[in-house]
């Protein structure tokens, strides 16, 4: 029988090495993996096992635009990662393990991933030894093409550095694999900041705010100052926002005055309005009125589905986006303002020619750390000019458009993960 | 000792398990080095001929060039050995002596990967300049809510 299986995992390579892409990097968007059956782990359950890996592959996952899923059913040779266990001569590989202490695991190239059995292995809830998520996180990066990187707080460096609290993929490791393959892009649903209040310890109210961006079903915090998102994102929109449609939502409106502090969510022809007291959706309001509500009926004037919103503290004015249309809705007399709707590129001009997302946006962004609006469409967003910059150059048209950018190089690292990862 | 074990003794180190090699002196840091990339397909030539088949049994994929007739060097002072020991140790945030000296060896001997090391990517591109700074001048002291060190997963 070893013999035998020596023989599949050659064939199986020479097979591999033939449609293998001539480079050092995968071209699938799909890669699949799979735990060898003959290389369990002798020290750590096969739940364990499938549960580190499992992470491993999501935060590769959550800084490139390539998916991974685990596959027990297809042809060997169409899984793309093996990964076993073994010790001394093992798996029909040519690199035998030198026992307990020193190499504790390898890569191949066209995706096997080999542990030395003899190591002690830990799952992440446990400190002692070797952290097996660690490891494997190191060897998927070769796997996917990453050589050794001798630099401090880098994952693909050759030794062992046992794991602070918790690691990461840093910032340089994020560039090396998407030096590979490039980095992640793709529409959004909606775009926001969720301002809340809160009373610090000497009674002071102070404002805080954190960014969204939505997408399908899932969602990413993106953290500013870090200029990535939170690490383990996406989540679902389920686990993170209670009330509301689980996906594809529309539009977040925050209508925010002297007098009003008003949360809505908007998908299709339908509004929720949210309660951050609760984090969850209001069921109906003080008069008993239920929600969702018609998005007519709350806002007369405004025809629903809309294809992005958001909400002007200067004009205190709703802005609806709908095709190549905008419509305003005055939030204090709670209509719809008159000579309204107008076209788009007549209300957000263009300020280089016929460089204007034109019609369905997916998203209308005012920024906090910006100090900016943004209209999203596709992979790229377009700024509006704010009144700083009309500030050092009067000549500029307020809410004109600067020239489309690319979504990925101003907020970095926003990247899908398989449903099947999506909740670990 | 410690006053207690883990209860699955998984912190007892288990006595069937074979140990490593570690790097110990010239032939074993010369069995690392040819290893793990730092020196290419070099074959220091050892008196002892057993070694000899040793090294061979250990690199099948390193074709053994013979150094036929030459006597080599005093091992450490072997040339192609001393700039590959530099090579290491510069890498490795050592003292760059081309000595095979106990920091060295201890290196050496830390857990690692096993995959070769002699491919070395170019300079990673800086973070670009566009972080966000915190404007102080807002009227309304706006701040971004940051959840800090990573949360374990």
């Amino acid at each position: 029988s070893k013999r035998f299986l020596d023989q599949i995992m050659f064939l199986d390579k020479y097979k591999k090495e033939q449609e293998a892409p001539r480079g050092k990097v995968f071209s699938k968007k799909l890669l699949k993996w799979r735990m060898i059956g003959e290389g369990y782990s002798s020290q750590l359950s096969v739940t364990e096992q499938r549960y580190v890996f499992r992470i491993a592959f999501r935060m590769w996952s959550e800084v490139m635009p390539l998916d991974f899923e685990e596959d027990n059913t297809s042809p060997l040779s169409q899984v793309d990662i093996k990964l076993g266990f073994g010790r001394g001569r093992h798996l029909g590989c040519s690199r035998e393990f030198d026992g307990s202490g020193q190499e504790f695991a390898h890569a191949w190239f066209l995706g096997d991933i080999h542990f030395d059995d003899d190591e002690h292995f830990t799952a992440p809830s446990n400190d002692n030894g070797i952290s097996l998520l660690k490891v494997a996180v190191h060897e998927i990066g070769h796997v996917l093409g990453l050589s050794h990187i001798h630099r401090t707080g880098s994952i693909m460096q050759p030794n062992y550095i046992p794991q602070e609290s918790g690691f990461e993929l840093d910032w340089s490791d994020r560039k090396a694999i998407q030096n590979l393959y490039g980095s992640c892009e793709g529409p959004f649903d909606t775009v926001f900041d969720f301002v809340r209040k809160e009373r610090n310890q000497y009674g002071e109210t102070t404002v805080r705010y954190n960014t969204y961006f939505f997408r399908n079903g899932w969602y990413w915090m993106y953290e500013n100052r870090n200029n990535r998102t939170r690490y383990g994102d996406p989540i679902t929109i389920s686990s993170g926002w209670h009330g509301i449609p689980a996906e594809k939502i529309d539009a977040f409106v925050h209508v925010w005055t002297w007098t009003k502090d008003i949360y809505y969510f908007f998908k299709g022809t339908l509004y929720w309005r949210y309660d951050t007291e609760n984090d969850k959706a209001f069921s109906e309001d003080s008069q008993g009125k239920t929600y969702p509500r018609l998005i007519s009926q709350g806002f007369p004037g405004i025809p629903g589905p809309i294809d992005a919103a958001y909400f002007d503290r200067r004009t205190q004015r709703i802005y609806f986006f709908k095709d190549s249309q905008v419509f305003a809705f005055d939030v204090n007399r709670n209509h719809a303002v008159p000579n309204f709707p107008k076209k788009i590129v007549d209300v957000f001009p263009a300020v280089a020619r016929n460089n204007h997302p034109g019609t369905n946006l997916d998203a209308a962004y005012y920024s906090y750390s910006h100090k900016a609006l943004f209209l999203f469409k596709g992979k790229h967003f377009w700024r509006a000019v704010s009144d700083q910059d009309r500030q050092t150059n009067p000549a500029l048209p307020l809410n004109a458009l600067f020239p489309q950018q690319a979504i990925s190089e101003q907020w970095f690292d926003i990247c899908n993960v398989h449903s099947s990862l999506l909740k670990l | 000792e410690k006053l207690f074990h883990m209860r699955d003794h998984s912190d007892i180190e288990p006595s069937n398990i074979q140990q490593a090699q570690l790097v110990t002196d010239f032939v074993s840091a010369q069995l690392f080095l040819s290893k793990y990339g730092w020196a290419e397909n070099v074959m220091w030539e050892d008196t002892n001929t057993k070694d000899n088949e040793h090294l061979q049994d250990i690199h099948p994929m390193e074709e053994a060039t013979a150094n036929s007739g030459k006597r080599s060097p005093e091992p450490t002072k072997n040339p192609h050995f001393i700039e590959a020991l530099k090579k290491f140790q510069k890498l490795n945030n050592l003292k760059v002596t081309g000595r095979l000296d106990d920091a060295t060896i201890t290196a050496m001997n830390r857990p690692r990967c096993g995959v070769p090391d002699n491919q070395v990517l170019k300079n990673i591109q800086e973070r670009p300049s566009k972080t966000e700074n915190m404007s102080k001048t807002n009227s309304t002291k706006i701040t971004n809510q940051v959840d800090g060190a990573p949360k374990k997963r």
